[in-house]
Order: structure tokens, then C-alpha cells, then sequence
């Protein structure tokens, strides 16, 4: 899950996606 | 007066503001049964894991921030994740709520874990954004010059974020000035809670640091 990831990981992952779509 | 221009930049940055909130169902967990010490905390990390999720859909959505360099678009998100939180917390705890809920809200933070010498400050974070009553485009745009705080560690072009802040800071000037005439240093009160902000955001990182070493 998400809440495993570090803040920069989590950072770049929702950068990089677009968690609208 | 507030140009159209800078008009259309509030709209922009209020509306994306508006979209991108934690999910109902994240959201009303937290006011769901009781949870054990442990539990609490996994159930605050997520929400903590999905406001930096909301803040990133947010941010994308500020005019010029996707035109930064990326890794300075890391560094922003990076150092400013935690004030922008606590910013919404803020938002969300002295918004008028349905009875009680404030109440388990507050306890499901203190009974985290988290240690009472951070709590207190935190609470009179909260306490203190609440007084100043910010309407709701103020609070957009305070997170937004949060956000595009130019001297964040590892960020290299601060000048083209300095740009970026200083057009929010003067939309956000005008706007004091307008919402609040009777009070002619609310503008600077707003910006004396930034720095409210980064202390809470020190204290912060001490007590992960404490968490880790436990």
C-alpha cells in the first residue's frame, strides 16, 4: 500500500500518475 | 483592485483546491468505531499518506508550477508536504462540524501515540488559523505560497519560484485588504502564520525522529 511508501516516493508516484483518471 | 487576470488565477487555484480533498471513504474512517493505539496511528498515517496524494493533484494544477524544473517540483512537494497538511487539518478541524465529531476527531489524535509535547503546539496551531477566520480563497492560496516557498533545501532555480510566489502573494494582499478592510495587518497576520508553520513543521520532524529511534 501507498502508506508503506516514503514521502519522496509517494511524491514522484502521484507526479508522475494522475490519480483523477 | 484585483485584475481579471488575477481573478482568473484565484478561480484556477480555488476550484483545484475544492476537487482535490482525501476521499470520503479515507474520511469517514476516522469517525468510525473504536480503534486501538495502533490502529490509530496506521489510520492516521493513511490519511497523512493521502493528503500528500491530494496535495500532489492539487499542486499540478497551479499555474507555472509544471513548468518548474522537475526535481525542483520534488523539492517543493517535499519540503512544503507537511505544512500544507497541517494547513488542511486545520481547515477541516475548525470547520463547522456535525455535533461531536470534532470531539472523536481530537481524540483519535491524542490517543495516537504522539506525544503531548507535540499535541499542544499543534492544537494551538489549529486554534490559531481558526481565529483568524480566512475565507476560503485565502486558505487556497495560503497553501499555494506554502507551497511555492522558494528556499526549501535542494531547490535550485529559486528565483523562477520566487516569481511564482510573489504573483500569489500579491493576489493574496488584494484580497485581504477586500475581505478584511477593518483590519489592515491581516495580510501580514496570515504571513506571520506561515512561520507558525515551519516551527510546528521542526517540531514535526523531531518527533519522527523520536519515532524511529523507539
Amino acid at each position: 500500500p501507498a502508506s508503506n511508501l516514503g514521502l519522496e516516493e509517494i511524491i514522484r508516484k502521484a507526479l508522475m500518475g494522475n490519480l483523477e483518471e | 483592485e484585483i485584475t481579471k487576470k488575477q481573478q482568473a488565477l484565484v478561480k484556477v487555484i480555488v476550484d483545484a483546491y475544492d476537487r482535490h480533498q482525501i476521499p470520503q471513504d479515507v474520511a469517514k474512517k476516522l469517525l468510525q468505531d473504536q480503534y486501538s493505539a495502533e490502529e490509530n496511528f496506521l489510520l492516521l498515517t493513511e490519511m497523512a499518506t493521502s493528503q500528500v496524494q491530494v496535495l500532489v493533484e492539487f499542486t499540478k494544477n497551479i499555474p507555472g508550477f509544471l513548468s518548474l524544473d522537475r526535481e525542483d517540483q520534488i523539492a517543493l512537494l517535499k519540503g512544503s508536504a507537511v505544512e500544507a497538511m497541517f494547513l488542511r487539518s486545520a481547515q477541516v478541524l475548525n470547520k463547522k462540524m456535525p455535533s461531536g465529531h470534532t470531539e472523536v476527531l481530537e481524540e483519535r489524535i491524542r490517543k495516537s501515540g504522539i506525544s503531548e509535547e507535540f499535541i499542544t503546539p499543534m492544537f494551538n496551531f489549529y486554534k490559531s488559523i481558526g481565529e483568524l477566520h480566512m475565507v476560503h480563497e485565502e486558505q487556497a492560496l495560503l497553501t499555494t505560497i506554502t507551497i511555492l516557498t522558494p528556499d526549501r533545501p535542494y531547490v535550485k532555480d529559486q528565483l523562477a519560484v520566487e516569481r511564482l510566489q510573489e504573483t500569489i502573494l500579491d493576489v493574496l494582499r488584494k484580497m485581504c485588504l477586500l475581505h478584511h478592510p477593518q483590519d489592515p495587518q491581516y495580510f501580514a497576520r496570515l504571513l506571520g502564520r506561515l512561520t507558525e508553520l515551519r516551527t510546528l513543521s521542526h517540531y514535526h520532524a523531531e518527533m519522527l525522529t523520536s519515532w524511529r529511534v523507539n
